[in-house]
């Protein structure tokens, strides 16, 4: 597969979905 | 006498049914005949020790056995249920002497806990949680996470015991406001937990926060899809499903499991590996385990398939044995063994 048919990639995405998501 | 020579295990002989690299180590016989429908294994203290003991579940009896010397197993504790038959074993990881059994008729009624006494002489059960529950699964940490409720008041709880497997702590989840199929833990990360739903979305929770962080649409192709291992590498998200409602092609046989890759960031996805029977096996998936890079499933043909996730491929196939179809596969915990049931109870013990 291709790694840019999914777009940016965050290493640190769990911590970032957290400070984005409702609490 | 008698009835005790028969919840001992007999070891098979040597000639036993050998195909691809399994080899039949053991096998335990269910003396009460009513159905089996579940097995797992997991470590037990027994006299202060701490034994890799098998779990095995029939309709309305639950029993624990300990290993003997030289493959033996002998029945040392069986717990009785009256009124509601067992649907399956939950293991708890990081409890001893505790395991969790659901109980319902097609779907879960009551997960309880099994237990003894302090002493060891007897066992105890406690009921957990009951209703219309629709998912369950065991975590890390000594956490049990259960999903359940009516249409419009669903709930997502974690439930944590002590050390001891007494007293326990309740928290909610957020809910993704539709029916939760299936949860995983995504391995290494022990606050992160995925879930899929009835609208083939996978979703994904902060254990710590109770936050739902995402809801990501994995496309129409597979109904059903069943998440059973999940891992994040260079920010990404890996996910092996099994596919129930999958339809074979000519091209590319029948896929039974599937490795896909998310981005959480993004919720894009795509396919990476399609585990697909080798040619001429016919069949779906019926129920199967993975255990870190294996995958064992059993078929609606009654043979159980077992593939290696990184060399993409079919590895062995273990035809019915005896004329009995298989109903139910497990990894062992320990090392590569693989527990295998039949409906009429027997269980086999392979060394992969």
């Amino acid at each position: 597969c291709n790694k840019a048919d999914l777009g940016p990639i965050s290493l640190n995405w769990f911590e970032e979905l957290s400070s984005e998501a409702p609490p | 006498h008698s009835t005790e020579q028969t919840e001992i295990a007999d070891v098979p002989a040597c000639d036993s049914l050998n195909p691809g690299t399994l080899q039949l180590v053991s096998k335990l016989k269910n003396p009460s005949g009513s159905c089996s429908v579940d097995v797992s294994a997991m470590l037990w203290e027994i006299a202060g020790f701490k034994e890799q003991c098998i779990i095995t579940a029939c309709e309305y009896v639950v029993s624990l056995w300990k290993p003997l010397d030289t493959w033996q197993w002998e029945k040392i504790y069986s717990w009785h249920f009256a009124e509601v038959p067992v649907l399956q074993i939950v293991l708890v990881p990081d409890v001893c002497n505790l395991v969790c059994v659901a109980l319902g008729n097609l779907e879960i009624r009551e997960i309880r806990a099994l237990l003894c006494s302090p002493d060891g002489k007897s066992e105890k059960q406690v009921l957990l949680t009951s209703g219309n529950i629709k998912a369950v699964l065991g975590l890390t940490k000594r956490r049990l996470v259960s999903s359940g409720g009516t249409l419009c008041d669903q709930q997502v709880e974690i439930m944590t015991f002590a050390e001891d497997g007494g007293s326990k702590e309740k928290q909610f989840l957020m809910h993704p406001e539709e029916t939760i199929l299936t949860f995983a833990e995504v391995q290494g990360m022990q606050e992160a937990l995925l879930g899929t739903t009835i609208m083939n979305n996978i979703v994904i929770w902060n254990l710590k926060t109770g936050q739902l962080l995402k809801k990501m649409h994995i496309g129409d192709s597979y109904q059903a899809s069943v998440c059973h291992k999940a891992y994040s590498e260079m920010g990404l998200l890996f996910v092996v499903l099994s596919h129930p409602c999958a339809k074979g092609s000519k091209l590319l046989g029948s896929p039974v499991f599937q490795l896909i890759v998310i981005n959480p960031k993004t919720t894009l996805s795509v396919g990476v590996m399609l585990y697909c029977l080798p040619q001429g096996q016919a069949g779906r998936f019926l129920e199967g385990d993975v255990k870190d890079h294996f995958a064992a499933a059993v078929l609606t043909s009654g043979t159980i398939a077992i593939w290696d996730l990184l060399l993409g491929h079919c590895t062995a196939l273990l035809p019915p044995v005896s004329d009995q179809n298989w109903s139910f596969v497990k990894w062992s915990g320990v090392d590569s063994h693989l527990l295998a049931g039949q409906k009429d109870g027997n269980i086999f013990v392979y060394r992969y």
